[in-house]
């Protein structure tokens, strides 16, 4: 999808001490907007569970804006480049 | 790397130093986020290592041309993570237009230098073409690393905020000590909680788990406020020149002798040969003459040697002017521009740099000479004492433009012509090895020695570990470049890291969790943002917290309007029993109050706090001055700079 642009997701505080829940319960809350878990997967990009809980995906501003209003949820943001000194 | 560890008074050979007395930073394990690395260097290998850390959880992930025996006990661990890149790429990312590889390995050349930079084994009789002569070496060579791949090979290297986070959370997990990241932003930056940024955040949850997350100052010197990476849970270095320099002789026709600097490593010199300035007449005369814009149409080059005149201080002049007179046929090429001590390979083909007023000399012989003629030289290896120690012209400056409160960059650290290991795609390597030049060289200096540090004193924060480097850096006679003047704390922080001070600094100024939450909350930033960054539920005080009071190692007024006091607590790390005392030495116009001035510790009292007021006499808006406060135990010195600017009218902005 032309639209979709990588946002990273921050939800704040794990919930969970096993990485295999916290991972689950990025890939609900993705399947929550996008409709399937299959949908979910494929725009999952990367799941972060040790320093923080959150996720990166591929979303379109709307998938992003919905995402922003769940509970848990903290804030979404888009990726950004950087470069090497 | 080849003199940068000598420089820094850590020889292998002299007992007493903090290599030495860190064991080399055995047991250390440092993790790099770069550009992969080569691990058939000769800067990885394993010789003489001991069995690989228990408490280690990293792995050595596959790919294009690297598999799990790329990994060895020195390279312990290796991932790579380019999914955010290519999404921001907008396609897949084609390794044969910008050659990379799919895996950990390295193309660049950038994430192979850092990384032997910080921790590369012994490598005797590295050199460029026979310049820099020595062994190169980390600066913990018995330290462990872990390479995470975040950047790629596009327009002088890439990297995503969601895999470099990604990073970060594994590096976390798989067990590291310390993380080096070469990498920035340029301004407008994000804030310390944005994501967006993927250093700050990623950073703040390392540092939380006690791992010490040293970074890149930026490249966007000489100018103010540029400075990068400046959450003050981060160590952010400056760069600096060693005392070593690369004298080329340039000889002219009426016996005069000028020593330019070059990395030229021809076998011979070039004999006399005639010497000439393509100076043009009409409107713009001096833009045929103009290094960037070099024009040799009309002038004859073929066999000579060119001078030309640059403004830019920047590396693509010196390249473009070689290019052109290599084009016409031209022997060699001499520019003349505000001196920085950066130099750079021209492929064999000499291009040696001097000051305008070199430059205008040798102008003017060209000018007032028949048949004007020059000798060139061979470079050679200078070291030691004659050459001073500068703040490189690109180094970023403070102060910091999100926090000006808090001072930026930390500390300076070697960072200009640095020889370490690159990758053989690196065009500037020859034999394994490459001179390479920026922050990101510096960064990995001070990567190793907090290695070191760490090795020494395994219990010390983060934020313990900062301070020591900063306390007892090194600051004078030392100068900055562009234009020339005493380097201040904006240049270098804390001054010139020096590592066996930093080892015993007697006091240190430590921070936490708690501390942190404090700045965020005098940042003003929400709640949420601080809850979600803090990884606990938070919720600042109606009354934000002085951003003054913020434990650090540095004292940075950036509004003073008549009076303000500030609070620091310092804890005892040397002997038990010691009585300190300060010495003040006072910004120009402000003066300094400090209560009390003399602090006794002994088994009962390890820590302190002491207030500082400071009142101004200026009636202007003011620029900054620059001070310090220096605790005593007629041992050790621990020196805080101060910087403070005083305010008339609030928001004012006429600099």
């Amino acid at each position: 999808d032309a639209a979709s642009n990588v946002h990273i997701v921050n939800m704040g505080q794990r919930q969970h001490d096993d990485p295999a829940v916290v991972v689950d319960s990025h890939h609900n809350v993705l399947a929550s907007v996008l409709g399937s878990k299959k949908a979910a997967a494929e725009s999952m990009i990367y799941s972060y569970k040790h320093g923080f809980s959150g996720f990166a995906a591929r979303l379109t501003e709307a998938q992003a804006e919905m995402i922003a209003k769940l509970p848990g949820v903290v804030r979404v943001i888009p990726n950004r480049l950087h470069k090497l000194h | 790397t080849t003199r940068s560890w000598d420089y820094l008074s850590q020889s292998l050979n002299s007992p007493g130093n903090l290599v030495n007395d860190g064991n080399m930073g055995e047991g250390i394990i440092i993790g790099i986020l770069d550009t992969g690395i080569w691990p058939e260097s000769e800067s990885f290998k394993d010789e003489g290592l001991g069995p690989i850390p228990s408490r280690w959880k990293g792995v050595c992930e596959t790919g294009e041309r690297f598999n799990s025996s790329n990994c060895n006990r020195k390279l312990i661990g290796a991932r790579w993570f380019i999914k955010g890149f290519q999404a921001e790429l907008g396609r897949p990312f084609n390794t044969t237009e910008n050659v990379d590889f799919m895996s950990p390995r390295d193309a660049l050349g950038h994430g192979t230098h850092t990384s032997s930079t910080a921790a590369g084994s012994l490598v005797r009789n590295a050199s460029y073409k026979g310049l820099a002569l020595g062994i190169a070496r980390g600066g913990a060579p018995r330290a462990r690393l872990a390479m995470y791949k975040v950047c790629w090979n596009i327009g002088g290297g890439q990297c995503a905020s969601a895999d470099m986070l990604k990073a970060f959370d594994e590096a976390i997990n798989d067990g590291v000590d310390v993380l080096s990241v070469s990498i920035g932003g340029s301004v407008p930056f994000f804030s310390d909680v944005d994501e967006r940024d993927g250093i700050a955040t990623g950073a703040f949850h390392a540092v939380a788990k006690g791992i010490t997350v040293v970074c890149a100052a930026g490249n966007s010197g000489p100018f103010g406020q540029t400075v990068e990476n400046t959450a003050p849970w981060i160590l952010t270095v400056a760069a600096s020149t060693v005392d070593r320099g690369y004298p080329t002789s340039i000889m002219l026709g009426n016996n005069r002798t000028i020593l330019g600097q070059a990395l030229f490593a021809g076998n011979k010199e070039i004999g006399f040969t005639g010497l000439v300035y393509p100076e043009t007449e009409g409107l713009d005369t001096l833009e045929a003459g103009a290094c960037e814009s070099l024009s040799l149409n009309g002038t004859n080059a073929g066999g000579k040697v060119v001078l030309c005149f640059t403004t830019v201080a920047r590396r693509i002049a010196v390249v473009r002017a070689a290019s052109v007179v290599k084009e016409a046929g031209g022997v060699g090429v001499i520019v003349a521009k505000n001196p920085t001590s950066s130099v750079a390979p021209c492929d064999d083909f000499p291009c040696i740099q001097v000051d305008y007023e070199i430059g205008t000399q040798i102008l003017n012989y060209i000018r007032y000479t028949r048949s004007p003629v020059v000798k060139l030289s061979p470079s050679r290896t200078l070291v030691g004492k004659p050459i001073a120690t500068k703040v490189a012209f690109f180094s970023s400056r403070g102060p910091s433009s999100i926090a000006p409160f808090v001072l930026k960059p930390d500390v300076a650290a070697p960072g200009v012509n640095i020889l370490a290991a690159s990758s053989p795609f690196d065009p500037f390597m020859d034999n394994g090895f490459a001179f390479h030049t920026g922050t990101s060289m510096a960064c990995p200096h001070v990567t190793g020695i907090v290695a070191l540090l760490k090795s020494v004193h395994p219990d010390w924060s983060p934020a313990a570990i900062k301070s020591a480097l900063v306390t007892t850096a090194s600051k004078d006679p030392i100068m900055a470049e562009g234009p020339r003047k005493l380097a201040d704390p904006f240049d270098y922080g804390g001054g010139i890291v020096n590592p066996n001070k930093a080892a015993d600094p007697g006091l240190i100024y430590d921070m936490g969790m708690t501390d942190y939450i404090q700045y965020l909350c005098s940042m003003g930033y929400n709640d949420s943002s601080i809850s979600a960054l803090a990884q606990q539920p938070t919720k600042c005080p109606s009354e934000p917290p002085s951003m003054l009071d913020l434990n650090l190692p540095s004292i940075t007024i950036p509004n003073l309007r008549n009076s303000v006091t500030v609070s620091r607590t310092v804890t005892n790390v040397g002997p038990i029993y010691s009585i300190y005392k300060a010495l003040v030495q006072a910004p120009m116009g402000v003066e300094v109050i400090l209560r009390p001035s003399v602090l006794a510790f002994n088994s009962a009292t390890k820590k302190f706090t002491f207030s500082v007021t400071f009142v101004t006499t200026h009636k202007v808006q003011g620029e900054y001055y620059f001070g310090s406060l220096s605790w005593s135990d007629g041992i050790r010195v621990v020196t805080s700079p101060i910087s403070v600017q005083t305010e008339i009218i609030p928001s004012y902005v006429d600099n």
